[in-house]
């Protein structure tokens, strides 16, 4: 089974077209662990990407070398997965 | 056999916890709920679709689906309480009699079961099909750009790799083409409710162009009420209007076939959340999501049961 040990989701806000075209790059490069949750779309409406940890530190530093701000919206996806799991468990012995 | 008094709708459910409890669901209401199975998947698992019925040949229907992506759990876990909402509410809920006194109501929970098994056995993430795309190492189509209607325009991509891969053709994927054929066979379909997550949202067409459909007014008051209705529950605040404006131009959806196809009312829920969980919403939520998606159900329902085309 897959896991998601330190993967994130960011939560990026573009503030203008150009920042929502650099955010597509991402998409058409298309790294199949790389991917939008939300796409980017138009001005006011944020985008979120699920990153692998091992791209953490690439996506980021793109995301701040072209002044794109986000937050961290998931910090471990692994960590809600397994809660998740842990919640489905507890209500089959239910 | 489990009953429906037990199920625990406040849980997520693998497939065969789901297609077990649909069974119950029929058990329980032999004249009101039957099973059809409208076809298999790419992996040979059935489709199946709940029929809510009182009676009279071939009456004026809606159809809702939820699960076509399969990562977005919260939405089939909705599909399973209304579905169970409606099966006790006939004979209880005025709404609920008089539209199933006139109309039947079709219910497909997990529309796409292949990648739904996917999410619980190997990647909870998954968002396609299964089904293999010849020449690529990826796998599976984005079955909500799969679809007859602007299909291979903006907003879907031609790479298998993606994951808004609309597929080598329009209706190549078995999941959508038995939706295909069960709408068109049925012949008398009046409203296409497709239900995803997550960003709050009630969208109707066009999402494959930006000019405005033909009832678009009638369609945004509609959307307007529904928000409105389902924000008096919990406060939750939906936006709405066609997909091309309100999100972005995305071409080979579900809605816009069916709307090419004659159904007027055809709508697309995104469910909770934003910003926090995504499709990651922790199972506390599933029965306030159902219960404040509900009312806003209720009303197109009504509408559509209201005004006969």
């Amino acid at each position: 089974k897959k896991t998601f040990v330190g993967d994130q989701v960011l939560h990026i806000t573009p503030r203008d077209e150009e920042q929502i075209t650099l955010l597509r790059l991402l998409d058409d490069q298309t790294h199949p662990e790389v991917n939008y949750w939300r796409h980017p779309s138009i001005l006011g409406h944020p985008a979120d990407l699920l990153v692998p940890s091992s791209r953490l530190q690439e996506i980021k530093g793109f995301l701040d070398s072209h002044n794109i701000s986000y937050s961290t919206m998931i910090e471990d996806v692994q960590k809600l997965l397994d809660e998740e799991m842990k919640t489905m468990i507890k209500s089959r012995r239910t | 056999r489990s009953s429906t008094s037990t199920f625990d709708f406040g849980s997520y459910h693998t497939l065969d916890e789901i297609y077990d409890w649909m069974n119950t669901l029929v058990h329980d209401h032999p004249t009101l709920v039957s099973k059809v199975q409208i076809g298999q998947s790419y992996e040979s698992r059935p489709l199946y679709v709940l029929k809510f019925s009182t009676g009279g040949s071939n009456r004026s229907a809606i159809w809702l689906d939820t699960g076509i992506h399969s990562r977005e759990w919260i939405t089939q876990a909705v599909g399973v309480w209304t579905a169970n909402k409606i099966a006790t509410g006939y004979g209880q809920d005025p709404s609920i009699t008089a539209i199933l006194d006139s109309m039947d109501v079709f219910i497909e929970i997990i529309a796409n079961p292949d990648g739904f098994a996917f999410t619980h056995s190997t990647d909870r993430m998954w968002r396609k099909t299964r089904s293999i795309n010849a020449g690529s190492h990826c796998i599976g189509v984005d079955p909500n750009r799969n679809w007859d209607a602007g299909f291979g325009g903006s907003g879907s991509s031609s790479n298998p790799c993606s994951e808004l891969y609309r597929g080598p053709y329009a209706h190549s994927e078995g999941e959508v083409q038995a939706i295909v054929d069960f709408i068109c066979g049925h012949g008398n379909v009046k409203a296409v409710i497709s239900i995803h997550s997550y960003s709050q949202m009630l969208l109707f067409p066009y999402g494959y162009k930006t000019a405005p459909a033909p009832n678009h007014q009638e369609l945004n008051e509609l959307a307007k009420k529904a928000v409105s209705d389902l924000a008096t529950i919990f406060g939750t605040k939906y936006t709405y209007g066609s997909i091309a404006e309100t999100i972005y131009v995305a071409a080979g959806t579900t809605v816009d076939w069916a709307y090419k196809n004659g159904v007027k009312y055809s709508f697309t829920f995104e469910l909770r959340d934003t910003g926090h969980y995504g499709f990651l919403l922790p199972s506390n939520q599933i029965i306030p999501t159902a219960t404040e998606t509900w009312p806003a159900l209720l009303d197109i329902m009504i509408h559509v049961l209201e005004h006969p085309y």
